[in-house]
């Protein structure tokens, strides 16, 4: 008596088709050399397959970073889906490498292919995790930097789903802004 | 309308092997 309904025979289609990509930090080639598009998948097994088959963000050496977009658009703020664009910015402290990374990380995926930001999500580019020695980060991007109600909504959910707590802030910065940064901090377009 | 899942199952998703 098998149990299995055609359900299950069935891969689950999310709604966009989704690029994985891979950055290793070598300063010995260019910038975008470093740069390499894993897969792409757009059902919901397909993406499980590819998540339990890599490595953890927080096992990546420093300098690397994942990075989930929108097939068709590259992580790069060069892209013409992202020049205008921005990030809600998480910047983590070293111990939370061991306790948070991972975490926000399959959370924010679970976010974009499960389309958790509802009619905002036609205004989210992707998503990027970096390694870093002093303090990872991780990025959500959308594409247009003055669409205050949209961007305002989709931080919300960001922080909400991450449990991040209210007193903690969380910041939004301008790609434009980032580039012709002078000093080490760049300013926040917007906060929650 | 979109094709939205939520987090439990999606995750519920995760352990399904893929044979299935």
């Amino acid at each position: 008596d098998l149990s299995i309904t055609p359900e299950m025979l069935i891969k689950h289609p999310l709604q966009n088709r989704w690029a994985m990509w891979f950055f290793k930090s070598d300063k010995a080639r260019d910038w975008c050399d470093n740069l390499r598009l894993v897969t792409t998948f757009d059902t919901v097994e397909d993406f499980w397959a590819l998540y339990n088959h890599i490595q953890k963000a927080s096992k990546l050496p420093s300098g690397c970073d994942y990075s989930v977009f929108k097939d068709g658009i590259q992580p790069k703020w060069e892209d013409d889906q992202n020049k205008r664009g921005g990030r809600w910015l998480i910047n983590l402290n070293k111990q939370q490498r061991h306790t948070d990374l991972d975490n926000f990380w399959l959370e924010t995926l679970l976010c974009l292919i499960g389309e958790a930001f509802d009619e905002q999500s036609d205004d989210i580019c992707g998503a990027v995790v970096s390694i870093r020695t002093k303090g990872d980060k991780l990025g959500l991007w959308t594409r247009d930097c003055n669409r205050p109600d949209s961007i305002m909504k989709i931080g919300k959910t960001l922080k909400e789903r991450l449990k991040i707590p209210p007193k903690i802030p969380l910041g939004y910065q301008a790609h434009t802004d980032a580039i012709v940064k002078t000093g080490s901090t760049v300013k926040n377009r917007y906060q929650v | 309308g979109k094709r939205q899942y939520d987090r439990e199952f999606l995750l519920m998703l995760q352990s399904i092997p893929e044979s299935c």
